[in-house]
Parts: structure tokens; C-alpha cells; sequence
């Protein structure tokens, strides 16, 4: 496993940060970020699917009601890919009862999808030479969260009550900055502590927190993230390739 | 005497100024008074709140003022929770434990 991992820095593989608003969409916003992502990496070609096709067309009633990134690859096999975000806009609002799929030209489809192993360290080597993976989350720190890296305990942020979907692009590695001045006088002598994080993309607009995408910190499940982390599987499995993650 | 001649800096925002400038930030306007003292109420818990979280915080988040610093902690929930997701997960951990207590 590399010491840190972005796919952010990889041309054309992370489409643009999606703004949710009032529809409680974020699983069919990481369902499709997933998809497009690995979908760019193993085909070196740029696409961007269709939230509002997963909302629509998906078994489990309105998908502005929340829902599950499983269903939404269920939908993606059911109707044999996705359309283009481009030809079957995100509304932000489901119409259960008219499901355009079968209208569009699909830009992606995908094989399978797999539950991963709830292993901090096993869903880093997956996302180092796969590529990103959809995690659950406790979100209710991100109510208040600007910037930086949250480190939670069970206490601050219950790792059993996830409640919020979102795509796991990356993780790193920072500098500790906090410290007394003791601290600081004495950093030259003493080994330097760097704190291990994730990097996650939200579905709240570009500009909430860290330009849409924020920081836990990785090694203690923080705000659960090891209680769900799923991916589709894009490609001939026989041909299954690894990458390398800048 | 010497202290009280001494400028005593920029005075520090008041929470109605603070709050002020969060309505301009983030385009909020509420459609009478009674709801735009409840908002100003709510505002400042999660002030308060948020600088409990900078306090607890293990790590090198920074907590404060956000687009939803005049909604509840509820009102967050329902807006942005995938309640669905989350109950589904509760019954999966009940299960969980419940079958480790059998064990």
C-alpha cells in the first residue's frame, strides 16, 4: 500500500463535486461516482452517469427518501448500464413513474458489485489499486465541519448509527500542527507524529467544507466508516488489472 | 486608570452581527421575525456546540459557522440523513448482538 493515495489527481477519473439539495440522494450520488470513477480508470474514458436514471428507475420506491448504494447497482444490472448525466439530467426530485432508462444510450455498465472486507487497512489496498470504494457514515459532525482532519471517538461520533453515503477517493498522511509551544520547542528532539486520514467526496456542493470533500482519520473507524464499504466491479474480472493510484 | 486608557482593540462581533453575516454568506432569509429570532437561537447553540466539538476533536478539524448552522440537530438528520440506510444498519447491529449474546 502506498504511503498516500489521490485519485483527485488523476485527470478526468472524479467527476465534479454534486450538490444532493433537498433529495436524500447521497447513495445514488456515491453509487455513481464509484462507477464513473472506475469506470475512467479502466477504460481511460471520461464519463459522468445519471444520478436522476438511479432515482427514477430504482426498485425501492423515491429515492429522494434515502437508500441504499446496493439497490442503485441492482438498477445499474437490471436496466444494463447508465445513461449519460448529459442526456438524463439530475432533477433533484425522483419520478417513480417514469423511468427513462430504456430511452438513452448507456455510456457504462458494470459486472457485479462486492461488499468489501470492514478493514481499514484492506479498504486502503483496494482504493490504492482499484480505485475509489462507496463507505456509510456517521454524518453528524459534518453538520458543523469547515476544514481539516476529524478524528471522533465512539462517544463523539456513534460508529453504529451510519447514516450518510459517500465516495472514499484517497487517503494521507499530515504533519501534526497542534501543540503548545513546549510542544514545539521540544518537536526537534522528539519523533514526529503525522496523522493518517482519508479523503472523502460529499454530495453537498463545492463549496461546503473542504471544497466538497472532507477528512477522517483513518485506523479507528471514525464515525463507522468500515461498517459499509461496497464497490462495483467494472470490467472482465478474468482481466482484472491493477492501478496505480496517484 | 492606566488600564481603561489602553485601546482595547477591535471589539469582537456580537452574534446577531455574526449571525448577520452568515445570512449574507449563505443567502438565508426567513419569512418573519418570530422565525428569524428561533433561527438566531438555533444559531448560536451550534455556535456553541460547534466550539464543544473543536474541544473534543482528536484530530485537525476545525468546526464553526456552515450552511447549516441555522437548522437543528434533527432538522440536519431529516434533511441530510438516509434514514433508510441507518435503519437498516441498526437492525443488522441488533442482530449482530443479539447473536453474540445467544453465543
Amino acid at each position: 500500500i502506498p504511503p498516500s493515495c489521490d485519485w483527485r489527481k488523476a485527470p478526468n477519473i472524479i467527476s465534479p463535486v454534486k450538490y444532493q439539495g433537498k433529495c436524500n440522494c447521497c447513495w445514488a450520488i456515491a453509487a455513481a461516482g464509484n462507477i464513473e470513477a472506475l469506470w475512467n480508470i479502466r477504460f481511460k474514458q471520461s464519463v459522468e452517469v445519471s444520478v436522476q436514471e438511479l432515482l427514477d428507475c430504482g426498485r425501492c420506491g423515491d429515492g429522494c427518501l434515502g437508500g441504499y448504494v446496493w439497490d442503485a447497482f441492482i438498477t445499474v444490472l437490471n436496466y444494463s448500464g447508465l445513461a449519460s448525466e448529459k442526456d438524463y439530467r439530475f432533477r433533484g426530485r425522483a419520478n417513480i413513474h417514469r423511468c427513462l432508462a430504456p430511452f438513452y444510450k448507456k455510456v457504462a455498465w458494470i459486472q457485479d458489485y462486492v461488499m468489501l472486507p470492514r478493514n481499514e487497512h484492506t479498504m486502503a489496498r483496494y482504493v490504492a489499486t482499484q480505485g475509489p470504494i462507496t463507505v456509510l457514515i456517521n454524518q453528524m459532525l459534518l453538520q458543523h465541519y469547515r476544514q481539516g482532519i476529524i478524528r471522533a471517538t465512539p462517544s463523539t461520533c456513534d460508529p453504529w448509527l451510519v447514516n450518510h453515503y459517500v465516495l472514499l477517493v484517497g487517503f494521507g498522511k499530515e504533519e501534526e500542527k497542534k501543540g503548545s509551544e513546549k510542544d514545539l520547542s521540544q518537536s526537534n528532539h522528539l519523533p514526529r507524529h503525522s496523522t493518517p486520514y482519508w479523503i472523502l467526496k460529499n454530495s453537498w456542493g463545492a463549496h461546503w467544507g473542504e471544497q466538497g470533500y472532507f477528512r477522517l482519520h483513518q485506523g479507528s473507524n471514525t464515525c463507522g466508516i468500515t461498517r459499509s464499504p461496497l464497490t462495483a466491479c467494472i470490467g472482465d474480472p478474468a482481466e482484472k488489472q491493477q492501478v496505480s493510484c496517484p | 486608570d492606566s488600564l481603561r486608557a489602553q485601546d482595547p482593540g477591535p471589539r469582537p462581533l456580537e452574534l446577531k452581527e455574526v449571525f448577520k453575516l452568515f445570512q449574507i454568506q449563505f443567502n438565508k432569509s426567513y419569512s418573519n421575525p418570530a422565525e428569524h429570532a428561533r433561527r438566531l437561537d438555533i444559531f448560536v447553540h451550534n455556535l456553541a456546540m460547534a466550539q464543544r466539538l473543536q474541544e473534543e476533536d482528536l484530530g485537525t478539524a476545525e468546526f464553526g459557522v456552515t450552511p447549516f448552522s441555522d437548522l437543528t440537530e434533527e432538522e440536519f438528520g431529516q434533511l441530510y440523513g438516509n434514514w433508510r440506510a441507518a435503519k437498516k444498519d441498526l437492525r443488522v447491529g441488533r442482530k449482530v448482538r443479539f447473536e453474540k449474546q445467544e453465543l
